[in-house]
């Protein structure tokens, strides 16, 4: 799995 | 935080507002699909499981419980408070083809095979396709009320500035998440046919869109 997107968005 | 993303989110919510006021205004939810409400509220609650675990900042900690508290509200005026006014003959788009490819993709295509990945996965792909209720809706009753197309108008609208905002995030900081930047490219497309019928019809100041 490639790295996960940081999750700062609504 | 970019301009694009911060109108995309005031747009989100205005549109969430014009909704909830309508039907409890009005009383009414006539005209309104309850499916693409359940649908958001669904979205809304399997993408904010971080609520509690992970603190992004204050303005996301509030808009996350704002649309979570504004969404189950509408929902239960649309089934509860005013189900007599709910047009369930006309709301009769058949979710679970929309809730069966959406569950099954995110579990094939994710960035992580874990519950909370998944479960952040399926609301960005249930997004994308939440407001086809609501459109086969209006293209069944062939009219909507103009306040339901401001509606839909800054629901639309909402998401086409996120993709702005992506735009700006890879240029500024190499930020690129191919998921959402796919659902929302896809989510914003289904709206195109509805934003030429807006600014043609409503903005010429139709009291409300009828369908060609």
């Amino acid at each position: 799995d490639e790295a996960v997107p940081t999750k700062d968005e609504l | 935080m970019n301009v694009f993303r911060l109108l995309g989110d005031v747009s989100h919510l205005v549109a969430i507002i014009i909704l909830f006021l309508k039907i409890f205004r009005s009383k009414s939810c006539a005209g309104i699909s309850g499916k693409s409400q359940v649908l958001f509220a669904l979205v809304f609650t399997t993408r904010y499981l971080d609520l509690f675990t992970s603190f992004i900042s204050i303005y996301n900690t509030v808009m996350k419980v704002v649309f979570l508290v504004l969404s189950y509200a509408t929902v239960y005026l649309i089934y509860l408070r005013f189900r007599s006014s709910y047009d369930s003959e006309s709301d009769t788009f058949r979710v679970e083809f929309l809730l069966v490819p959406v569950a099954g993709l995110s579990f094939l295509e994710n960035y992580d095979f874990t519950p909370i990945e998944i479960l952040w996965t399926f609301s960005i792909y249930l997004e994308s396709v939440a407001i086809l209720p609501q459109l086969f809706m209006i293209t069944k009753t062939g009219e909507a009320e103009s306040i339901t197309t401001h509606y839909l108008f800054f629901l639309g609208l909402y998401r086409a500035l996120y993709l702005a905002n992506w735009v700006w995030r890879y240029h500024t900081e190499g930020f690129f998440d191919q998921i959402a930047v796919v659902s929302g490219v896809v989510q914003t497309i289904f709206y195109c046919d509805f934003f030429y019928l807006y600014v043609t019809k409503v903005l010429k100041g139709n009291s409300k869109l009828t369908l060609p």
